[in-house]
């Protein structure tokens, strides 16, 4: 079982759309997909159709009250399931504030579920801040995969996660989280804009970039608002189809450790 | 003065390019203007060419350090005025985190600025939280102004920002911010899910939404990377009339005040 943070404080970049539809392509492949929600907008979990609140979320688990393995709900589809997100996750921030072990108690959670061999990959949807709930789900996570919105404030932000990266991994507390990959998002290629940034950060990352670029795709904001993924809502679109080449370079980088 | 929260917790739905570019356009119309970037990514800070963590940010003025009338810069632009923002505005997060005060302290300091008359409007750039620094913002308001993406996740997050005004309001601590407006940004006039989208807002907030809607228009995107605003790198685009025609209807809600 492998945790994947999707992680990028720039907000908007796509990070719950890559969780979700890079989770269904996985899960199509028959690959065990489990989506933890760790964002108080809770927007994965209604992007399968639940409510946020009507179930527990991590929180429970953070809280003592509940054992992580008893919050995960399944799908429509097989192969996926998710961990919801709800308002309460918001409290965390503040709660844990001043709380020494902060930084180490979702990834102490989590080791004890990594273990009951629910999921092959859980992809963690991480809100668009750097605050306490980001950096612990970076702690906790075996890899860090950033959505990078093709525009100029997407561009300006890499370095900040980045940067956050290198501080989790010289923290001294044995995190090993590794950059896994970042992923192009939103790229229109009839504009210099994407191409010069995805040129720009190509130039500096090199291979942890993924060659699959996602374009800006309107069945992918669509899709949401009828609790399905791409695969379902649209499976020929640019989306379905960039998704699913995305799934493949994953599973590629993956196969071969 | 007035001081305008420009804040929604969804990330990516066009806060900053509407802090910079109303204000420009306001700028331009005489209306002197001020930028507070409460956003540790400083993306208003970088739209004017300031590199973020080069001048003192709210932060000196909030830790006692600097008088926050000492801290405003100019921009290239007439009657434009920016406070920048740093890295370490995130640390304000958990250093207020745990103070009893936290709420208020924002609204302390403002206060004295009030009375400075640097400007006849101040729009605070939020970062994408429902954090402290989020909701102190909104405690020190007189306004706040919602920019709301044309897309699902941005109508549901719409509800979170409403609801966090009204516990702001009714927190008994005398704070009377209004809620002056909603605009809608990225409007995309070819989809069904803009159109969808703004009239299910429109059916509920009614003459609060603005009229003027801001269409998704890749100018906009651009111009930061110039660090420039809509005005001086696409005067006559798609995203300059909105912008000015937003800046418009702005006057016509403020001056019956
Ligand atoms: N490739 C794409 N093409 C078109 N629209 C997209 C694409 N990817 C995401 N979107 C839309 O853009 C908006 C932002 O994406 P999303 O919510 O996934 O980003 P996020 O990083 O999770 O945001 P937040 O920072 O608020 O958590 C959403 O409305 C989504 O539907
Ligand atoms: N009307 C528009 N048309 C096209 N692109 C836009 C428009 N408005 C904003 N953008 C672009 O969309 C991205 C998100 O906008 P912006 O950064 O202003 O949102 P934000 O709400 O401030 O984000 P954050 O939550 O990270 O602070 C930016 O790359 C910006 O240039
Ligand atoms: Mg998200
Ligand atoms: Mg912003």
């Amino acid at each position: 079982m492998k945790f994947i943070a999707i992680a990028n404080q720039k907000g908007g970049v796509g990070k719950t759309t890559t969780a979700v539809n890079l989770g269904a392509c996985l899960a199509e492949r028959g690959v065990r997909t489990l989506i933890l929600d760790l964002d108080p907008q809770a927007n994965s979990t209604s992007s399968f159709g639940y409510t946020p609140g009507e179930h527990d979320s991590v929180y429970a688990a953070l809280t003592g009250d509940a054992d992580i393995a008893d919050l995960v709900l399944p799908t429509q589809y097989k192969n996926l399931s998710i961990i919801p997100s709800e308002q309460d996750l918001a409290g965390c921030e503040i709660e844990m504030a001043s709380e020494g072990d902060r930084l180490i108690r979702l990834k102490g959670i989590l080791e004890d579920f990594r273990h009951s061999n629910v999921a092959d990959y859980v992809f963690m949807d991480c809100p668009p801040s750097l605050g306490v709930m980001m950096t612990s789900a970076l702690a906790a996570a075996d890899e860090l995969l950033i959505p990078l919105q093709c525009e100029y404030f997407g561009l300006e932000g890499v370095a900040k996660i980045v940067d956050l990266h290198e501080q989790i991994r010289n923290s001294g507390a044995d995190l090993n989280v590794i950059l896994e990959g970042i992923v192009f998002t939103m790229a229109d290629s009839r504009t210099n804009l994407s191409t010069s940034v995805i040129n720009d950060v190509r130039g500096v990352f090199g291979d942890v970039t993924y060659q699959t670029v996602i374009p800006r795709n309107i069945s992918l904001s669509e899709a949401p608002s009828f609790s399905q993924t791409i695969l379902e809502y649209a499976p020929s679109s640019a989306g379905a189809t960039a998704y699913r080449q995305l799934a493949e370079e994953f599973l590629k980088r993956h196969a071969a450790v």
